[in-house]
């Protein structure tokens, strides 16, 4: 269960936010959305871990304080986006959701 | 229809009625399939739903819908960007060829989707980051559909043997109920020589016309594979891997 990076990640993305006004709101919610976004991908090594479902909880009360959608942003956070194939942190532009390392095809067509 | 999934592979389906082709946190795309003949097994797209969801402060949830002898430039509420938000130029919609033709770009997810409607029906083609096909709440749980995973074995058309049993009739005819006479009668030698006209490389997408002339009588049906593969020339990431050759073998036994 890797529950404790969820949340290490969350934190350090958040730190020196000592208070989460309305104006911050919409940069916390892409975390928040991270965080829910890790927190989903630890679930089955995690059913029963008291961290877990405490911060699963956590980030629903969290979305709700913060009136955060749960659509959204994943990875954008503070003009930082996750670049998944070398794991860190680049700048990113508003409006786009990720810096896309590669991309895959699908069609259809004729009877 | 003839698909070419994410990962390259090439099935021909049934797919009769509404079957989804993408569903991943931002996108979710739909086909109908009807039968191009009565009682047909062979089906081809009539109907077409993209649903771009809503995109934080960028981009409005937007519909897009295409059917038969209707292509629209513009999404379901007639506008043809992503809203009012700074954002919304991040997905817009260009006509190419007026009902015939349009694109659509969504930046904010590097996706880009091209529609067609080339004789009585659509055919589609997407461009789409590893990314944003793998965004997906919960994958264990993730609904079939038809881009990522393929068709059912129960929905797999083998067109090798229908080619095979028609090359040796030497009609374009299937015993069997559930093929009736088409139209126009290709023999296999008619159907080749006139997808050799726009595709002359013997790969799936030439395959894919053959059988569709023999099924269907109905030349639209070349085209239709000629844009497709245009499409992929345009579209695909990898030039190496334009042409396949070889067709997924899950076929069921005895399936067609």
């Amino acid at each position: 269960c890797k529950i404790l990076k969820c949340n290490s990640e969350f934190w350090a993305a958040t730190s020196g936010s000592h208070h989460l006004g309305t104006e911050e709101a919409p940069e916390f919610c892409t975390a928040l959305r991270a965080y829910a976004h890790c927190t989903r991908r630890t679930a089955r090594t995690c059913r029963g871990d008291l961290a877990y479902h405490s911060a699963v909880h956590g980030i629903d009360d969290l979305m709700v304080q913060h009136n955060c959608s749960k659509d959204g942003q994943l990875f954008c956070f503070r003009g930082s986006v996750l670049n998944k194939a070398s794991d860190k942190f680049v700048s990113c532009s508003s409006c786009v959701l990720s810096q896309f390392s590669s991309y895959t095809h699908c069609g259809l067509f004729g009877d | 229809p003839h698909f070419r999934t994410f990962t390259d592979t090439f099935q021909t389906c049934k797919v009769q009625g509404a079957w989804p082709l993408i569903d991943n946190n931002y996108l979710n795309v739909q086909v109908t399939n009807t039968p191009v003949l009565p009682g047909s097994a062979a089906t081809a797209t009539s109907k077409l739903t993209i649903i771009f969801k809503s995109f934080q402060e960028c981009v409005d949830q937007k519909v897009y819908q295409a059917e038969m002898d209707e292509l629209p430039a513009a999404f379901a509420d007639g506008s043809k960007n992503g809203g009012d938000k700074h954002g919304a130029n991040s997905l817009k919609i260009t006509e190419k060829v007026s009902g015939q033709h349009i694109e659509i770009q969504a930046k904010y997810i590097g996706t880009t989707i091209v529609v067609r409607q080339v004789g009585r029906y659509l055919t589609f083609a997407v461009r789409m980051p590893e990314e944003v096909v793998n965004a997906v709440e919960d994958r264990d749980s993730q609904g079939l559909y038809l881009c990522l995973r393929g068709c059912p074995l129960n929905q797999q058309i083998d067109f090798q043997t229908i080619r095979s049993a028609q090359g040796t009739e030497g009609r374009a005819r299937r015993k069997g109920p559930s093929l009736p006479a088409p139209p126009e009668a290709f023999t296999y030698e008619t159907a080749t020589a006139k997808c050799r006209e726009k595709l002359p490389v013997e790969d799936l997408y030439f395959q894919s016309c053959v059988f569709d002339l023999l099924t269907t009588g109905d030349v639209n049906f070349m085209l239709a594979a000629y844009y497709a593969f245009e499409d992929v020339k345009m579209l695909h990431s990898n030039k190496d891997k334009l042409h396949l050759y070889e067709r997924t073998r899950d076929i069921v036994a005895g399936n067609t």
